[in-house]
């Protein structure tokens, strides 16, 4: 499973549609002060799920949809959209958990090396995930294009490490948190790895 | 489960602390540790309840310490290294906690805002090598990290309030990360 | 007592926010504002305690409410402004302060870190107009920084965990701040 | 009143005697990670009264006396000298605060002009300001080499904007503490400059 696109439009200062293509190895965000970078960070906690608006640095969940500028108008519909790629891995007889989420019931032993498998237990080569808010609150995730519950996107990313909290995303001028933090907080980042 | 946390807890622990862990890499020496904390039990004594110091470790509930002696240092408690050092051991616990169970992408925002140069160079060889297995989203105002990543894009405010994303090639970029005009077209 | 309180915030208030104030300075343009908050008062209602929202403005109780807008962008309360408008906006206030009383010294410590290259030369130039009253001490890692300094003193641990202090020129220091070898002779 | 020297010995990494002097508007303090640039800072809080280790980033007080290294041994004891000039400065007829301070009982008025005065009130062209901790927990605050309290170190700085947790001290990391603290704590550096 790869991240390979971040898709942005109406979300804080992205009012137009905008597009990032991870096709590299290590990507880089540059630009001055107040330009925009961080917001590209909020967007992807959001987009997975992050419920906070504080943690998002706004005073309600709605602070995130394009507010006006100088010369634009408030936009009524944040939408962030997150693409994976998700191929085929090849199937080692060992591994019997997965075979539950590709929904094959398991007859005898034969049917093992034949059952295709991908990360993401989704049955498809490529994985969008979407969030949409209106500006009269209602809000949406969808995955593929197919409306789902927050609850959905969680199970999607089961035990891959991805998440809008998770130690894989270290926020601007967070990177001390964790040894600031008291020895019991720490626990939770070690128990979030296990 | 307790073994589990039991077995996570130890591979962290060798990805931090080892001979070839991160804090050995990021610092280039010293030595670190992460302990598990006895556990501080509240005990009935004549005086009412007092908090007391056990020997007892408990995988399910103790608390997590975390040691750092920079190279040619005393060990310190984390509150008394510098800036850029907190930074540095903070990195390298976050990377060890990724080695030991790897997603498939990193964001790092301005992470190397306090640290110098050499320690730029070391951050940014740490990120190369991981790179190699998941990808690496760094946003920076740093030159030579900006000079590590394979693609870069620009974010640019032409329209005052209205962010728009230019692909930047290294040298269409100012010593700051604003954007040359030239790559503005 | 109020009348002096009162006073001291105008005062502020003018340094900061003002047409030639200290963020107008440091942000090329835009338009701030100190705003004294009304009281929250707990009533008996049939319901208990609420706390309700009054419109009286005391000056020895009203909590400071800061309110920023960079140039061409809609007014924002604090929280939702980037790390770099929010170390600017911190740095004008606490010049404002400084302005209204100020001191024979005042220490900056990397107070720069979050800042790119146009916010930096705007920092270095108040910091330059504040020196002639007062002295300024600035510890950082930024070149741009140390070009403004009219005396540079550099610190290094040529013996582990010694510090030993160095008189340095500008050209004597490293892209980082390190000091040249040829310095320490 | 200006600041002229900073004198550290045994404070922290600083374990010989090291001395700063100040005789330029802007002076630059530059250095790898770790070589002891914040030191200098906590040097200064320590000498005007600081009384929280925790602010020190210590444990306990006896953390700011030098705890050895790869090639030294500890040392026993911690002095700053913090020195300022403090000449005399034209006395106007109107201002009869500073008169107290100076000595002087006023007989008559014909006194006022020749007064001399001085913005601390000690008639000294230069004051030294010194704190020493031992080993063993005594610590000692002295004035001119002449032991005084902490007390008389905070009365002596009454009204300069001088002292150990002043608006004129931003310590690393913390510009941003005074925009995140609640509207009522931003009250107090605001009192602090009345
Ligand atoms: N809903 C919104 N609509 C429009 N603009 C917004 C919205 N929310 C936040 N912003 C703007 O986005 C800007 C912050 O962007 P961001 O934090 O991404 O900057 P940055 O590039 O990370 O800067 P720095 O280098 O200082 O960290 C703020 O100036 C803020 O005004
Ligand atoms: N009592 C002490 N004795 C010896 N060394 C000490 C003592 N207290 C602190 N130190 C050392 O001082 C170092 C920290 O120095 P300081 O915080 O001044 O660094 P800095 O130059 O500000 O670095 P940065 O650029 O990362 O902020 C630590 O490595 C710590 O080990
Ligand atoms: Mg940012
Ligand atoms: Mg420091």
């Amino acid at each position: 499973m790869r991240l390979s696109k971040l898709t942005l439009s109406g979300f804080k200062s992205f009012a137009d549609r905008t597009q990032f293509t991870f096709d590299q190895s290590v990507t880089g965000i540059v630009g001055p002060n107040g330009c925009g970078k961080s917001n590209i960070v909020d967007a992807i906690k959001w987009v997975l799920g992050e419920r906070s608006s504080k943690s998002l640095r706004g005073k309600e969940m709605i602070d995130v949809i394009f507010a006006g500028s100088a010369g634009r108008k408030p936009l009524g519909l944040a939408s962030v959209t997150l693409t994976f790629d998700n191929p085929i891995i090849a199937q080692d007889a060992s591994d019997s958990h997965h075979d539950k989420t590709s929904g094959h019931a398991l007859e005898n032993g034969v049917t093992w090396a034949t059952t295709k498998r991908r990360t993401l237990p989704i049955d498809a080569e490529e994985v969008d995930v979407e969030r949409k808010l209106f500006r009269d609150g209602t809000s949406h995730y969808l995955i593929n294009n197919k409306r789902v519950r927050l609850r959905d996107i969680r199970e999607l990313f089961l035990d891959t490490g991805v998440g809008a909290d998770a130690y894989s995303i270290i926020e601007q001028g967070k990177v001390d948190a964790m040894l600031l933090s008291n020895p019991q907080e720490r626990r939770t980042i070690f128990e979030e790895a296990a | 489960s307790r073994e589990r946390f039991g077995e996570v807890f130890e591979r962290i622990s060798e990805h931090f602390a080892g001979r070839d862990g991160m804090f050995r890499k990021l610092f280039g020496g010293g030595r670190a540790e992460i302990r598990l904390m006895p556990l501080i039990k509240e005990v009935q004594t004549d005086q009412g309840i007092q908090k007391v110091q056990t020997d007892e470790i408990d995988l399910l509930e103790s608390g997590i310490e975390i040691i750092a002696k920079p190279p040619g240092k005393e060990p310190r408690s984390i509150n008394q290294l510098s800036g850029g050092e907190k930074t540095l051991t903070a990195v390298a616990l976050l990377l060890a906690i990724f080695k030991s169970k790897p997603s498939c992408f990193c964001i790092l925002d301005e992470v190397d805002a306090a640290l110098d140069d050499a320690n730029v160079d070391r951050y940014c060889s740490v990120v190369r090598d991981f790179a190699s297995s998941s990808h690496f989203i760094v946003i920076t105002h740093n030159k030579r990290t900006m000079q590590a990543a394979d693609r870069l894009y620009g974010i640019t405010m032409q329209e005052k309030g209205v962010s728009k994303r230019v692909s930047v090639r290294f040298d269409q970029v100012k010593t700051d990360g604003s954007i040359k005009p030239s790559a503005l077209k």
